[in-house]
């Protein structure tokens, strides 16, 4: 199975026109295997990105050095599929 | 597993077999309201299945309701197992739903993309496509809501094989899209057409590959306006509405702008329920306060569908 160890959802605001593009941007770089949750749209519209463990600090940075403002969403998003399953065990057994 | 509906655990979330076998169990307790039809195969041969719910007549005027094209949304199928159990209990009891089935069919496909949602519990839980083959030897799979013949190919849609939002090699490439394609038309009197995603508390309505407002653009937004009041009636979760294109990005090939430009004109689509917290990895303690919300602004949109025939 795939492992998400470490893959982190981040939400990014986007101020401007501008910021969304810079979003818009970080899309494209296909090296960064960024999955887009919710995809950069227009200014104030929270953008959900998750980001694998081997790309977290790229990105991170990528987004202070254009001054756009993020949180972390879903700090591990393996800790929260490993609760999903458990509670599905859980339910079988 | 569950030896009756009644005894099965809406409130988790369950793999593709547990549907089939609810499914099952649903039309053996309930043979006179529903039917269970298989519109099709999936590209790796499993069954596609939708329930009938019908109180009789031929060719009824009818709602098509499909949950899960997007595999990892979870909440969509766990909503619509919900749903399938409402009808059955609110037939003969509530006014309103008894209403629209004395007139109405529903039609309601719970894994709309099963070959996703069973890869979704065994490989990756986060898979969002078909498992077709493509052009490309490294990437899998083709954005289901991006395949219709609707601004096929358009901006809002990727050309990339390794894409998440992949169009496919043309439109209809994918058997899930081309078995609901079929059934509908073949159908032909079919009158509202509704797609459930998830997430970020959206109801949207045609369309999503142009900017040119849908002809029957008014209607569409007063009834998306009364179907969020009455969602968010219950727990005061707060939708925003309008148009695909407006409200959220330019989407090309999406299915409710297919259905739209068939003739059916409540077309709309849902994005379910998230706190702002868990994506697609809603905690299934919130299946059913989802489910439940959600059947309000379904039920708006049946019953608005019911009593402005056209």
């Amino acid at each position: 199975s795939e492992n998400f160890v470490g893959h982190q959802v981040l939400r990014i605001t986007a101020a401007d026109a501008a910021q969304v593009q810079k979003v818009a941007e970080l899309q494209d770089l296909e090296h960064l295997k960024l999955d887009f949750w919710r995809g950069p749209t227009q200014p104030g519209s929270p953008i959900d990105v998750r980001v694998p463990f081997a790309s977290v600090q790229a990105v991170k940075i990528f987004l202070e050095a254009h001054g756009l403002s993020y949180e972390v969403m879903i700090k591990d998003v393996q800790e929260l599929l490993d609760e999903e399953q458990e509670q599905m065990l859980a339910f079988r057994s | 597993r569950a030896s009756s509906t009644d005894t099965f655990n809406y409130a988790t979330y369950h793999t593709l077999e547990e549907i089939y076998d609810f499914m099952d169990k649903l039309v053996a307790e309930h043979p006179q309201l529903v039917s269970k039809l298989q519109i099709g195969s999936t590209y790796e041969g499993l069954p596609i299945h939708v329930l009938k719910f019908s109180t009789g007549g031929s060719q009824r005027p009818a709602i098509w309701i499909d949950t899960g094209i997007h595999s990892r949304e979870w909440i969509t199928q766990a909503s619509g197992v919900w749903f399938a159990k409402k009808i059955t209990e609110d037939y003969g009891q509530d006014p309103t739903v008894t209403s629209i089935l004395d007139n109405l069919d529903i039609f309601l496909e719970i894994v709309t993309n099963p070959d996703g949602f069973a890869f979704t519990h065994s490989q990756n839980r986060l898979w969002r496509k078909t498992r077709s083959a493509t052009s490309s030897p490294l990437c899998v799979g083709v954005d289901a809501n991006r395949n219709w013949d609707a601004g096929f190919g358009k901006a809002g849609a990727s050309s990339s094989p390794c894409s998440d939002t992949y169009h496919g090699k043309s439109a209809n490439s994918e058997v899930e899209v081309q078995a609901i394609v079929n059934f509908v038309k073949n159908h032909g009197n079919i009158k509202a057409f509704i797609s459930i995603h998830s997430y970020s508390q959206l109801l949207l309505y045609p369309y999503g590959y142009t900017s040119q407002p849908a002809p029957d653009q008014t209607e569409l937004h007063q009834v998306a306006k009364s179907a969020v009041t009455a969602l968010a009636s219950l727990y005061g979760t707060e939708y925003q509405y309008g148009s695909i294109i407006d409200t959220i990005y330019q989407a090309s090939g999406s299915s409710i702008d297919w259905a739209y430009n068939q003739g059916i004109k409540y077309a709309f689509t849902f994005e379910l329920r998230d706190t702002g917290r868990y994506g697609f990895l809603l905690p299934a303690s919130q299946i059913i306060p989802t489910a439940q919300e959600t059947w309000l602004g379904l039920l708006t949109i049946m019953e608005h569908t019911q009593t402005h025939p056209y």
